[in-house]
């Protein structure tokens, strides 16, 4: 089974060769790859390598095709519908993010338990109430969900998206879910990106 | 010069080994370490190297002595004051999430272009006008900064923040910022997390 991290870095490789796409590039060596998404040649070869052999030694590879191979293996070929439950701060920027890019996985239903909020729109896609969630998780083939609700219901709720036929949720909550072994969870903490910020302005230097 | 890439994961580090110290453990191994971080103890054990040696083969590291390096090397044994510029959805967002619990990195002054926020306050600390920029930044000693503007204004701000002493920022503005060598720049892209999420409702299973 292929490493979470492995996974995590996938989706910048395919930023960078789609950029290269556009430039008119066919061929990239890892080396370039690997400047240009900020890993080693050594780490792009093996994560590549648990998906078969694409490069050419010597030649390396051709941009075109370890795009699309890339693309399927995260299943970005298609549209991935997502749900976003929590509608406030960060769910509202995160939502029009989103919808206002072209982009694989879309969000198709919001939900959010204030009934002040229920019946708006964010960008074309309507606010719904929590009790429709079931229904519409299950009618849209929502399998991917975002969690942008305080820390007190994140369980709760997020125990409700896998009812309602979830398996992957990325996690902006400040809580640590317990859910079903077959449900992923990436849990975001945008401190930790501070932090080692941090390390450029305030860090020791060592030589 | 470390890597980028090993100084963004000296944040995880220092998350388990400071939840190991509440745990009242005392010696990790890298094995023990890795697992819990999600990386392997190879590369935990590299990444530390080019701070020094710290553990003791066969033992392992000291939990108290590691979490302390490395909170030094990060530079979070003190305060170390930031800036956010663009006090919307996800900015204000932001903000809450970093005033609402301590942190090292601390937002000290939060700056908006539209003057009908100007005044009011996000947990304490007021929205200041963009004029006051470069007197706040200087007068408390910022020189980390958030940027969640508009993408079409995020350039000439980004140029202001680095006029009034910034060297590192956090871009959320999906926007290439062209600044000076000296400044870090932190681009996030929330999108590239849905993307490598979609690998486990949507993507090719691999044998
Ligand atoms: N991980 C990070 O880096 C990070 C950064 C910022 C915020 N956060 C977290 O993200 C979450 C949202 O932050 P925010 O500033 O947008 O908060 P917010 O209060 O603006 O939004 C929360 C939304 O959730 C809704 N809600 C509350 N209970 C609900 C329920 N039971 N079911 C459905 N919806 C419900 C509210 O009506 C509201 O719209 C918080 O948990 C916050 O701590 C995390
Ligand atoms: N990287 C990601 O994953 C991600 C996710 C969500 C949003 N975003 C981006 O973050 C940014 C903010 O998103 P949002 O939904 O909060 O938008 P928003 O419109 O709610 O907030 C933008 C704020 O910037 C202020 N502003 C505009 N021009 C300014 C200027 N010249 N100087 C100072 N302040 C100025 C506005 O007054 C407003 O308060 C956008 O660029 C958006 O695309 C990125």
């Amino acid at each position: 089974r292929i490493p979470d991290v492995t996974i995590k870095r996938l989706p910048i490789y395919l930023r960078v060769l789609d950029r290269m796409r556009e430039q008119g590039v066919d061929i990239v060596s890892s080396a370039e790859l690997a400047r240009q998404s900020g890993f080693t040649s050594e780490q792009i070869r093996k994560d590549l390598a648990y998906f078969g052999a694409f490069g050419t030694r010597g030649v390396g590879y051709s941009v075109a095709m370890l795009s699309d191979r890339i693309r399927r293996i995260l299943g970005l070929h298609r549209e991935v519908p997502a749900a976003l439950v929590g509608a406030g701060h960060l769910g509202t920027a995160l939502a029009r993010y989103n919808l206002t890019r072209p982009q694989a996985v879309r969000i198709v239903a919001i939900f959010d338990a204030d009934p002040d909020k229920v019946g708006s729109l964010i960008e074309t896609v309507p606010i719904s109430p929590m009790d429709a969630m079931e229904d519409i998780v299950r009618e849209k083939g929502v399998r991917l969900a975002i969690l942008t609700v305080p820390a007190s219901v994140a369980q709760t709720v997020a125990e409700r998206l896998v009812r309602a036929g979830v398996e992957a949720i990325l996690n902006f909550a400040p809580a640590q879910l317990r859910l079903p072994p077959g449900v992923q969870v990436q849990p975001i903490d945008l401190s930790l990106e501070l932090e080692s910020l941090s390390y450029y302005v305030a860090g020791e230097r060592v030589s």
